[in-house]
């Protein structure tokens, strides 16, 4: 990466759109340029507000030709946009003779040039690493898209690392409250929505709420993902396989993932260690291609789920797994068998999921949650901020 | 067409929009972005500029307009300066 020289002294930024394109919805350029900016902000504490009018840190234009700055824009293709460094004023130009696009290969993509010119706008210069954002060549519509360590680097070196923890998938510590505001941009992924299961949902240990579903992943906000998902697993976690069975984060900081016979362990998101490794090496006891695992809010027990079983794992006792297990998921009232994904979310219930449906289960009283609208509920409407799924009890009652 | 040192071919038009390309995203001084004002340049100066694009383009540094560098010069991209600053070496952090 290459840093220009200057940066913002102030991290809460402002901006505004003073020239929209001539071929774009306001609405959808508005949530693609927040998107471009929190790109971004994952990594670092920036935050961006958009203004509707005064005074700013970084004004947007979409603009054709010469355009009052001394450099000209050039019709379709050649440049697209260029953006001044915070020294020069911060403020990007994009060049409105472009066919931009959103969520499509045809034409120019609107949230990757912009992100990469939002870049400039923050002190980046051009990178010479090809898979970086800040290189300056446009290589086409990536739906995967996510930043590069390179750019990850340059952005960390001038504004650090984030420091506050964005608690993902944040319900307010009553779960009863349906789903708090959130300060984080949160879109709704319409692919997700049109079928909200997935492989595994798991906290990492900076509190953030993911969930896996075949080779992508999602982050979680408080209303539903964030935005600028889904991701390639093997670009975040680099080494792990794609169509996960289960993960949890143990309190020892690590992330254990589980597929087939076999398991990873992670410190954040870099693999600790010689893996994959046996399940029956490292989890003795515990059978493998295995439904779901979680840490019990109950007693931090490691429970395992697998068809219409359980099995506790309790790493300080010899044999982890007592000769009783395993027992019937029954035990675990209202809760149906086969279940694909279980949680203790960072409010401290424990959650599984099934299908489109998930339910929260009471600790003290062993059993599902009773609450008004009752168990299962939607998981789309709930968890993946999906504005057109049922907010009310999904299905006849689990057993 | 003003003919340009480093070469013993008068450069076609072609040539001077890869010398406004250089120049642009700063590999050559700005001056040669002015097409009306001829500017002599030493074949050392313009292989360098060609190279250093390549460099950075992660491409093979030949210093000459080869197709492949030819090619990536064509895509489209963003309008700010690989080089900020003429002339500043590119300090690898």
């Amino acid at each position: 990466y290459a840093l220009q020289g200057s940066r913002w002294r102030v991290k809460n930024l402002t901006y505004k759109i003073s020239k929209y394109p001539s071929r774009l919805n306001r609405a959808e350029v508005d949530a693609e340029l927040a998107k471009a900016f929190s790109v971004w902000a994952d990594y670092t504490d920036l935050t961006f507000t958009q203004k509707g009018k005064g005074q700013v840190h970084i004004e947007i234009r979409f603009e054709k030709g010469e355009h009052g700055d001394g450099d000209p824009f050039d019709g379709p293709g050649g440049t697209l946009a260029h953006a001044y460094f915070p020294v020069y004023g911060g403020d990007a130009h994009f060049d409105d003779a472009e066919v931009w696009s959103i969520n499509s290969k045809r034409g120019t993509n609107l949230f990757q040039v912009a992100a990469h010119e939002f870049g400039h706008s923050l002190g980046l210069s051009h990178s010479d690493v090809r898979s970086a954002l800040m290189a300056p060549f446009y290589r086409g519509y990536d739906p995967a898209f996510q930043l590069d360590q390179d750019d990850i680097q340059g952005i960390q070196a001038l504004y650090g690392h984030k420091s506050q923890i964005d608690i993902g998938g944040g319900f307010s510590q009553n779960p009863k409250i349906p789903r708090a505001t959130t300060q984080q941009p949160a879109s709704e992924d319409p692919a997700l929505c049109s079928d909200p299961s997935f492989d595994t949902i798991f906290n990492s240990a900076d509190g953030a709420t993911f969930i896996f579903k075949g080779e992508h992943y999602w982050k979680l906000t408080e209303n539903g993902v964030a935005a600028g998902y889904p991701r390639l697993i093997s670009r975040a976690w680099p080494g792990l396989p794609g169509n996960i069975d289960a993960a949890f984060t143990y309190k020892n900081g690590k992330t254990y993932f589980f597929k087939g016979s076999k398991y990873w362990r992670y410190n954040g998101q870099k693999v600790d260690g010689d893996y994959p490794k046996d399940i029956s090496e490292g989890f003795t006891g515990i059978p493998d291609n295995i439904d779901a695992a979680l840490v019990w809010s109950g007693n931090g027990k490691i429970y395992f789920y697998k068809g219409s079983k359980f099995w506790r794992f309790d790493p300080a006792q010899r044999p982890p797994v007592k000769s009783t297990y395993p027992k019937p998921l029954s035990n675990w009232e209202g809760i149906p068998d086969n279940v694909d994904a279980a949680l203790q979310y960072t409010n401290g219930y424990t959650y599984f999921f099934k299908g489109g449906t998930y339910w929260r289960f009471n600790d003290r009283t062993f059993s599902v949650d009773t609450d008004d609208p009752a168990f299962p509920r939607s998981t789309g409407y709930w968890w993946l901020g999906c504005s057109s799924a049922p907010r009310g009890t999904v299905g006849g009652n689990a057993r | 067409a003003p003919t340009f040192g480093g070469t013993d071919k008068a450069m076609s038009n072609y040539d001077i929009d890869f010398q406004m390309y250089l120049a642009q995203y700063g590999y050559l001084s700005p001056s040669v972005k002015n097409p009306s004002s001829g500017h002599i340049m030493d074949e050392s100066s313009w292989r360098r500029a060609i190279a250093e694009f390549q460099s950075f383009a992660g491409l093979n540094t030949t210093g000459e307009l080869d197709d492949e560098t030819i090619n990536v010069m064509s895509l489209p991209r963003c309008g700010v300066r690989d080089k900020v600053g003429f002339g500043e070496s590119r300090a690898k952090r």
